[in-house]
């Protein structure tokens, strides 16, 4: 089993859900986060005066899936997010050593 | 102003005019910008970067980083080069390219001044930056050629990032030395004949980061326009990785066409400060190239 | 030392907090994140109008352990969190490398 | 490459998002989080009504770095996140198996 993070664009993440839930994968674990990186932030109007704000609003995206999973989880993401422009975002996998479902004690793969 | 000196400020000054003009553009496809600007002639600021308008971005920036370190006593020094790169960074600049921040960092950590070969350093950002090494050495083309490969390396390692380094300043070198057009055309025919990838005739029409789309670009504008305002619409107006291609198109274009053939209203708009510094350093830059020969 | 990560409903915080200080753990980060899983989201009535809302808030924990502590956190977040019915949530571990207590620079098993 | 989590206070995040980009990081992303541990909640005042709220409010900063930076930029966060009084945080520090960029494909380092 591996962890799948990905950090992608706000307005892009009913697709990748979708395009995700096709090849079968239905739970994930969604963060709002801010993005610092190359694309900058953005000016926002406060109470009529324009004031910027150093970060860009992403989602993270948290999937565990068995291994046999991770590249196909990954191709759907990037085929998906991507937009082409600076601050589509990033994917990073990590290894696990446990899995358990809350509801019925199942371990490893059983309970993803 | 003519002779050497006007066409090395013409390759200066047109690489600074290319990355403003094109920079607001920069990621934007050629609809797009036809649709926000219509024909984009003039240097309106904003883009992803929302800039001033005739601001620069690290295009220019990292050349004029180059050629303070070429000015400092001792010459043309590798480690100098790095330094002067790791300053820049640390000045928070408005922007920089991945590899280029890769390899500076990693100078930065472990003091190393090459980039290990990898498969993602085909990108533009080191031949961006190569005019002031090319004006330091303009009657040593050895030395023209060693150098520019050499504070390449210290971010990209990579065979076609290094063939267009070469192409681009020894063209770059010969045009500041009064050569024509179609007299250098003949160094991109050959790089084209030891790299097919390079082919820019018919134009395949791509503008990304990838130095094979830049160099095309570049060559099919260069070499099919009369005139540096004509190359440089063209260029931009491509869209894509816009202020690259702008400011190689503009270093060849105002090597090849001189000082005087930059718009006037580009010239003026361009900041100011950049502007007086690349006056400074064609100066001192010249005079170390010509007490070489 | 192992990082656990716990998703689990929100409303179950508290009494897993207490359940774990008994055993020793007092220190916890929270994140509110959403879930999406086989638990499917619910209708919520905004403004007199139903509209169907497709993720459920979910919290998620996570605990930072000495490894002789993993297995029984495990158990009292599972028997804590659990209520039996579908989306009670899933428990994460993951391997580590370093941890640092930044007040002190004490590292290791020490700065937890 | 390795991810390094850093749990901080919250008005800490500008001098220590400034000093990484001293060492060349620029790619940060930013989570709000409560924290709980030896340093206790506070009392809130809600409506002239005194009540305890135990958790406290932190930043948790997720930066993903080749192997050679990872003490510098620990070194870089504990010098600018340590105020000397509890609280201040923890680091973590763990493995990771792949990195993407989204916008380009680029895997590795290349990617960060
Ligand atoms: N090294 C990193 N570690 C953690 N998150 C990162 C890192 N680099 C980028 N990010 C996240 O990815 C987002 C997009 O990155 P950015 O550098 O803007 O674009 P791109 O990857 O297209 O060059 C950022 O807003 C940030 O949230
Ligand atoms: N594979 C997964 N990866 C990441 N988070 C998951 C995964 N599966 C479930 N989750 C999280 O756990 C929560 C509960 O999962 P769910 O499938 O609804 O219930 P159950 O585990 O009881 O079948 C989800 O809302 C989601 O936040
Ligand atoms: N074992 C742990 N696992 C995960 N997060 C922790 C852990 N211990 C502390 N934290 C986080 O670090 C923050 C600071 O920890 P605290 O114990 O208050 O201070 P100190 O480290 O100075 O003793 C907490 O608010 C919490 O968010
Ligand atoms: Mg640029
Ligand atoms: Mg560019």
């Amino acid at each position: 089993m591996k962890k799948i993070e990905a950090i992608i664009k706000p307005f892009k993440l009913d697709e990748v859900k979708d395009a995700l839930s096709e090849v079968g994968i239905q739970g994930i674990t969604v963060v709002e986060v801010k993005g610092f990186g190359r694309q900058k932030g953005h000016t926002e109007l406060y109470r009529g005066a324009e004031y910027v704000v150093d970060f860009l609003p992403k989602v993270k995206l948290e999937i565990v899936v068995p291994d046999n999973l991770v590249s196909q989880v990954i191709d759907t993401i990037e085929r998906t997010a991507r937009t082409g422009r600076i601050g589509d975002g990033k994917i990073f996998v990590y290894p696990m050593d446990e899995v358990v479902r809350i509801r019925t004690g199942e371990r490893g793969e059983a309970a993803i | 102003m003519s002779g050497v000196r006007g066409r090395a400020l013409g390759a200066y000054l047109g690489l600074a005019v290319g990355d403003a003009l094109g920079a607001p553009v920069e990621f934007m496809t050629q609809a797009e910008i036809r649709e926000r600007h219509g024909l984009l002639r003039e240097m309106v600021g904003g883009g992803w970067l929302r800039l001033r308008p005739g601001q620069v971005t690290d295009d220019t920036e990292m050349s004029l980083a180059l050629g303070r370190a070429l000015l400092a006593p001792g010459g043309f020094e590798l480690r100098a080069v790095a330094e002067a790169f790791a300053a820049w960074i640390r000045s928070r600049p408005i922007d920089v390219g991945n590899t280029c921040r890769q390899g500076i960092r990693r100078f930065m950590m472990d003091g190393t001044i090459k980039a290990p070969p990898r498969e993602w350093h085909a990108g533009n950002g080191a031949a961006m930056r190569i005019l002031p090494v090319v004006l330091a050495s303009l009657h040593d083309p050895e030395a023209c050629r060693t150098r520019s490969l050499a504070q390449a390396r210290i971010t990209h390692n990579h065979p076609l990032s290094d063939a267009a380094v070469e192409t681009l300043a020894e063209m770059t070198r010969r045009l500041v030395l009064g050569e024509s057009k179609p007299a250098v055309r003949g160094l991109v025919d050959e790089l084209v004949r030891r790299s097919p990838l390079f082919r820019f005739d018919p134009y395949p029409g791509r503008a990304s980061g990838y130095i094979v789309d830049t160099l095309q670009t570049v060559a099919h504008f260069f070499f099919g326009s009369e005139d540096f305002e004509t190359c440089l619409v063209g260029v931009v107006n491509r869209g894509g990785d816009a202020d690259t291609t702008g400011a190689l198109a503009g270093m060849l274009a105002g090597a090849a066409c001189g000082v005087d053939a930059i718009p006037r209203t580009w010239r003026r708009t361009l900041d100011p400060k950049v502007a007086r510094e690349i006056e400074t350093q064609v100066e001192v830059l010249l005079a170390l190239g010509a007490s070489v020969s």
